[in-house]
């Protein structure tokens, strides 16, 4: 099978992970769980062209049969058997009910959607962290009262100025239906550079997340609903049968892509359970942000549909392991080439080790890859004025009346005298 | 003609001492 993230030829181009619903099978953490201690909880359920019904149900979480965990969020969805997580009573506890998904790595998410068992609630928040929970940042609001609720106004526009700021509706937020509304959240509809998604960091910003937190902050009013008569007296009157408000949800989806930035095709577990990129295009870490050691030549870049921008590695002609990355330098190349290579090995010197250092000159009859591309100039110590030879030739700088490569031997019309400053006489 | 190379038992030291090479 060949690689997504090369063509046929060997070229690199722009490779993503699947799409997946990244919340599924995942912890859910939940502030409020029916069933501890064994609760009754009623609801209204729709009829045909009736009023609608009035019936009630045990939670009791020590009992599979009557239990409505956390884990019910994200398992399968089956509508032949739905199973809900139910918060506690709201009666008895605060409005505000949350639930957290940690994804434990980043994530380019297009939709959060929540299926509800309960009538949708009235007010809700959904809230987005880029930094596993550290912070927090608003993502959606729901509200018939967002000025009151959130201090926002109903349905902002939504400008290139805005893109990255969180919006709130009254959309999704009737009574009806009882059971089965959905709530669901696109990340960048609406968002103007959707369209250019490539070359919109705000965008790849903001569909960025670890986390997604749900935050229910108010619980639709049932108590003006129609109902029939016994189900309704009993819904008023009895005592202990006072209808019950709370928050059921048979499924939460966050729809979405491990996050690679174009550099990988999937995500993988490690040993220790952490899910990474298996990053390619000479990138490395968890997002493949960055480049591998050695591929400094041009700075990192997410890929784009029209070029992979794969590391590239820097030129240092087999006589380094290591180089760095200097924007002067790539600017002043036309934006080709920054890499500086450090450390050149073998007597080599220079950004790409193409030429021999001081003291050492370059044989022509070696690549200036071989190791011994570089002699040294083993100028005589008595004959030679210095050290340093030409480094394309060889030849040392001699002395008067002193003359060979090395500066080893007098000149014609010279002889050897006994001084060692001046080692080569005119013959007189 | 090709001439010898430079004899270092030829030259005296007595006065660069700092100069002479450790094997002459």
């Amino acid at each position: 099978p060949t690689d997504p993230c090369y063509e046929e030829t060997g070229a690199a181009r722009r490779c993503i992970p699947e799409f997946i619903n990244a919340a599924f099978g995942q912890e859910v953490s939940v502030s409020s769980v029916c069933g501890r201690p064994v609760s009754r909880s009623c609801s209204l359920v729709e009829r045909d062209d009736r009023p609608a019904v009035r019936t009630c149900q045990i939670c009791d979480a020590s009992d599979p049969r009557n239990a409505h965990p956390a884990s019910y969020l994200t398992d399968l969805n089956s509508a032949h058997n739905l199973t809900c997580w139910q918060s506690e009573n709201l009666q008895s506890s605060p409005l505000n009910v949350t639930l957290t998904l940690s994804l434990g790595k980043k994530f380019e998410i297009t939709y959060v959607s929540l299926q509800f068992c309960s009538p949708r609630p009235e007010s809700l928040a959904i809230y987005k962290s880029m930094d596993y929970g550290r912070t927090w940042t608003p993502y959606q609001f729901y509200s018939s009262q967002c000025r009151r609720m959130y201090n926002r106004p109903n349905k902002a526009a939504i400008t290139k100025q805005n893109e990255q700021e969180a919006l709130c509706t009254d959309g999704h937020t009737d009574l009806y239906p009882l059971s089965g509304g959905l709530i669901a959240f696109s990340t960048l509809d609406g968002r103007p550079s959707g369209k250019d998604f490539d070359s919109s960091p705000v965008l790849q910003d903001w569909v960025t997340v670890t986390d997604i937190r749900v935050v229910f902050s108010r619980p639709q009013h049932t108590r003006a609903l129609p109902m029939s008569g016994r189900e309704s007296e009993d819904a008023l009157g009895a005592p202990g049968s006072l209808p019950t408000y709370y928050y059921a949800v048979g499924d939460f989806q966050v729809g979405g892509r491990c996050k690679c930035n174009g550099h990988a095709s999937r995500c993988v577990r490690e040993k220790d359970g952490k899910l990474l990129c298996e990053c390619k295009h000479n990138t490395e870490g968890p997002e493949c942000d960055r480049c591998k050691p050695f591929h400094y030549d041009r700075p990192w870049q997410r890929a784009t549909g029209k070029e992979a921008n794969e590391c590239l590695p820097c030129n240092c002609n087999l006589h380094a392991r290591r180089c760095r990355f200097n924007m002067e330098l790539y600017k002043l190349s036309g934006r080709k080439s920054g890499g500086v290579c450090m450390n050149c090995r073998h007597n080599t010197a220079g950004r790409h080790c193409h030429y021999c250092k001081e003291g050492f000159y370059r044989d022509m009859g070696k690549a200036i890859t071989h190791r011994r591309a570089c002699k040294a100039c083993d100028c005589h110590p008595v004959g030679a004025a210095g050290k340093t030879c030409n480094q394309t030739t060889g030849q040392c700088p001699c002395k008067d009346g002193v003359t060979g490569i090395t500066c080893n031997r007098c000149a014609k019309g010279y002889q050897q005298s006994r001084s060692p400053v001046a080692p080569c006489i005119k013959i007189p | 003609e090709v001439m010898p190379t430079l004899d270092m038992t030829l030259f005296d030291w007595t006065d660069y001492e700092d100069m002479k090479p450790a094997d002459s």
